[in-house]
């Protein structure tokens, strides 16, 4: 029961959120129980969902310094439930610097929740620091969004590196949970070099299901909906909803 | 003279790496004396320009920690001079939090070559940590990439309160050189809606200078080459080219 899952990346804008956005909704609307957890001072994934903190309301960030339980702060929407974020929790990268246990704030923060869902999906920042590593160590499995472009390719080994070593020092158990190619453009040569670099690096790990790149992907956020609410017979829908599918499928084989 | 200007945006593969590169290299090819610092722990700035830091190399790391002159680590390319980066500096966001003075580790590295360039463009990484605060303390002015997307926007007001924050703290002379529109789709409403309210938001300071959406420009870096020199006749190429020559007429009236 509850599987709490990343999505990282630290090279910027390869999809991260809206990974996190649309397979949680996907999974939503697949009956599954889920909570998406929003890691990220850019709070994308919050807005993605339509949830805004305002002043004097809880978020991650009371939820990472103790000032707040993690039910205080979520959010029902429908198809998942969200514990959001807020520009503040900036400050936790550099206030829990000198804390004991400083990596493991997440993971006792959702111990008493987790539970309650099927599924965890964890949007993390474009960063390998401290909020980065408080969700490699609460986490059970890290889904790692691919953008099909050369400047992506180059951080891979960085990542795994930050997971190889989260797994000696902090988080024994984290797997793999897959990895998705995504923005992927049939028209051009780039995309299908970088899919078969990244194939021939990961192999089954990488996920059957391509995302490409589909403008009702970039408008559903500005409507503050995910993609299957915003455009339900899109191709960025319709390939989502294939995520899920498969995402469940693979549940019983990792 | 060396005038130092920041590309900085928290927001993830806005365009900050592809605007240091390719108006650094057009501002070369236009004559002008151009240093890239690449900040940022991917080092893609540095592989745009075919540059590698091998293993016992001095990179921005070296200098930041000061175990090594900002002249030891430069690197000449023919169009612009680079301090390359690596995936080491890392260690330095951590290693600096407790030093004193931690923010002005670059404008001290700095003060001694700057004199030799017209224009010193440093490439941050994305998030608002110690990397980018110590670019901001040590630069002149900050340009900022806007992507046309929704997300894009979305982390403005988070970028001008750290500008102003460092205004106020570290940099009273800090000014906005100027707002880039990038990844630009002239067939999509959102590209139009975005840089529309790019423009109501910001003014003047948006160059009139758009970059289109152009796959030279995503191919171009699996190259190690800035794309004036991988297809000069491109919309990309030409677009930066223009982007240089608005740069420098913007000079004398800043
Ligand atoms: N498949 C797609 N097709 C078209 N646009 C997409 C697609 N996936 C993401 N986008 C758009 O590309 C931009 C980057 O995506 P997103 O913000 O999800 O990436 P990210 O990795 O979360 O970025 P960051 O590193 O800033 O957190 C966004 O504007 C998003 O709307
Ligand atoms: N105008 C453009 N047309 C097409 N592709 C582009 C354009 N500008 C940038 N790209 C591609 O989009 C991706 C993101 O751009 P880039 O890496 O420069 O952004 P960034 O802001 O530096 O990202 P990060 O936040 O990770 O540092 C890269 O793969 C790049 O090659
Ligand atoms: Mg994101
Ligand atoms: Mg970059």
């Amino acid at each position: 029961m509850g599987k709490i899952v990343a999505i990282a990346n630290q090279k910027g804008g390869v999809g991260k959120t809206t990974t996190a956005v649309n397979l949680s909704a996907s999974l939503g609307a697949a009956e599954k129980r889920v909570l998406l957890v929003d890691m990220d001072p850019q709070a994308n994934a919050s807005s993605g969902f339509g949830v805004r903190v305002e002043d004097g309301e809880k978020s991650i960030y009371e939820v990472l310094i103790d000032e707040a339980d993690a039910a205080e702060a979520i959010r029902e929407t429908g198809l998942a439930d969200i514990l959001p974020s807020h520009p503040r929790v900036i400050g936790a990268e550099i206030e829990l610097v000198s804390q004991i246990a400083r990596e493991m704030k997440l993971k006792n923060a959702l111990s008493g929740v987790v539970k309650q869902y099927d599924f965890v999906i964890v949007d993390c920042p474009p960063s390998l620091g401290l909020l980065t590593l408080n969700t490699l160590t609460a986490a059970d499995s890290v889904l790692i969004p691919i953008q099909c472009e050369y400047y992506a390719l180059e951080g891979l080994s960085q990542l795994l590196g930050t997971i190889r070593m989260v797994q000696k020092h902090l988080n024994l158990d984290l797997r793999i949970e897959g990895v998705l190619l995504t923005m992927f453009d049939k028209r051009l040569n780039l995309s299908s070099q970088v899919a078969d670099e990244a194939i021939s690096y990961f192999g089954e790990k990488v996920y059957d299901t391509i995302i490409p790149r589909n403008v009702r992907l970039s408008e559903c956020p500005s409507f503050g909906q995910p993609v299957i609410l915003y455009d339900v017979q899109s191709a960025g829908s319709r390939s989502y909803m294939k995520l899920a599918k498969e995402f469940i499928e693979k549940q019983d084989s990792i």
